[in-house]
């Protein structure tokens, strides 16, 4: 489950794999 | 290989904690904007204590000076009474 | 090779951000227990408004009530005087 870009459940911003945090507002990729 | 296996899970691991440091950090942010709104009627309530304690301060003076006016009244009143009887003795 | 790179730098990424999001977490505790501090002041202001309220209110009725008191005094006076004169006129 790393290997894909993932949706920001916050803001929506759909950030590039490698990222831990969403690039606009800083939640982690399993934050609820 | 197994190395990658390892580091999975220690990436899997980790990304779960930073979700549940996430809720910690939004309860909190919760709990200090809940508790910025009680902190606005501080000034209200000093102000208000204030004001009341303005009003208990004249309210006082004034029935002290009322106090004295009524103590010289009685006293008039008793010497008018004392000239009264006089005079009907006469 | 490069798979494990990658990962490796993430769960690097992933340390730091548990770091820093650990930080704000003490931070925002911190701030919860100082608003807590100030917050307690709230009942104490709230009993000391009531209190100065109800010593204002005592005040301004004993004021009310020496008030007539002062008047009834005026009232008797003047009938006194009226009647030092009369008697004087005889």
């Amino acid at each position: 489950s790393h290997a894909s870009e993932w949706q920001c459940k916050s803001c929506t911003m759909v950030n590039a794999a490698s990222s831990i945090l969403c690039k606009v507002c800083e939640r982690p990729r399993l934050a609820t | 290989g197994f190395q990658g296996e390892d580091l999975c899970s220690r990436l899997e691991e980790a990304e779960r904690a930073l979700a549940l440091k996430q809720d910690l950090i939004d309860k909190l942010k919760e709990e200090v904007e809940q508790q910025k709104g009680s902190l606005e009627t501080v000034p209200v309530l000093t102000a208000q204590a204030e004001i009341y304690k303005a009003d208990f301060l004249a309210e006082r003076e004034a029935r002290e000076k009322l106090n004295q006016k009524k103590e010289d009244l009685q006293d008039q009143l008793t010497q008018a009474i004392a000239e009264i009887d006089r005079l009907k003795v006469e």
